[in-house]
């Protein structure tokens, strides 16, 4: 890996040294690592600040990312270390050696009910702690943000941050930027009319699309085309239930239904989700 | 059947 002096300078201060990349963002990239102390793998995001929003900077740079080396949760990627150096952000966070739910299903296609049963227990519990604990909205739950650990376990991570690269605060609506499209499948209505929203509600929403995913092998809606989604999203609920395979029981496409509501209003929470029938 | 095609869409 080509690597200036002064981020080898970051990565020998901290005692990390730097393995392959992961992954390319638009804004970043991740790459493996190696805690010389004690030899354990980390990854390590490396942000460009030059190429972040100025809100971003602002709300994420000095404070709140401080505020996630706090979180910690058995289903939440924890981050170990954040240094800004040489106008770029480092985050030091655990590893999760299995990929992403993405990759998984991409392999494997659709879950069995027990599995999707498993996993969507530890996002929920992870959910809810980031919720009701930290009084804060994940705004960018999906597939990709799911991770598996070697015990394939599943970990949340990247809250709090691809949402408000996006945000146009002047215009109070999402940029319609190259970062937002990856995410448009798991839209709530609200975000998909540009409309003011409830971000926990919308986390609930983008729950209901990974739950439908996981069961089913593919997205509910047609995200390809936002007004044809759209109609499919508020055609409630005769729209979701029809498209489900038969093959999944009555308690999980109720709790689906209950997810997938158009209405914030009536939308159940993530506590509420907790206590379906489904989990128990 | 509609139910195959359908299955077909919207992949992840």
């Amino acid at each position: 890996i080509e690597i200036d002096s002064k981020t080898q300078a970051v990565l020998d201060r901290k005692n990390y040294r730097l393995l392959e990349k992961l992954s390319q963002g638009s804004f970043g990239e991740v790459y493996k690592g190696e805690f010389k102390i004690d030899h354990r793998l980390v990854a390590i995001k490396i942000l460009d600040i030059s190429k972040m929003s100025m809100k971003f900077k602002e709300r994420y740079v000095a404070r709140e990312l401080k505020a996630l080396i706090e979180c910690r949760h058995l289903n939440v990627v924890q981050i170990y270390d954040i240094i800004r150096s040489n106008n770029r952000l480092y985050i030091f966070m655990e590893y999760c050696s299995n990929g992403t739910l993405t990759m998984f299903i991409k392999k494997f296609g659709a879950c069995s009910e027990s599995l999707a049963r498993i996993w969507f227990r530890q996002l929920v519990d992870a959910l809810l702690y980031i919720h009701t604990e930290l009084k804060m909205a994940h705004r960018d739950i999906k597939f990709d943000n799911v991770l598996l650990d070697e015990k394939f376990n599943v970990k949340l991570t990247d809250f709090g941050f691809a949402k408000e690269l996006a945000w146009n605060d002047n215009k109070q609506q999402l940029e319609l930027t190259a970062t937002i499209c990856g995410t448009e499948p798991f839209m709530c209505p609200q975000l998909v009319q540009r409309r003011p929203y409830n971000p926990m509600k919308a986390d609930v929403w983008a729950m209901g699309v990974l739950l439908f995913g996981l069961l089913n092998g593919r997205f509910p809606f047609n995200w390809a085309d936002p007004s044809l989604m759209l109609k499919e999203q508020t055609n409630y609920p005769k729209f979701i239930r029809s498209v489900s395979k038969n093959t999944i029981s009555e308690e999980a496409n109720d709790l689906i239904a209950k997810i997938l509501d158009p209405d914030e209003q009536t939308r159940i929470t993530v506590l509420e989700i907790s206590k379906h029938l489904w989990l128990k | 059947t509609l139910k195959t095609l359908i299955s077909k869409m919207n992949p992840i």
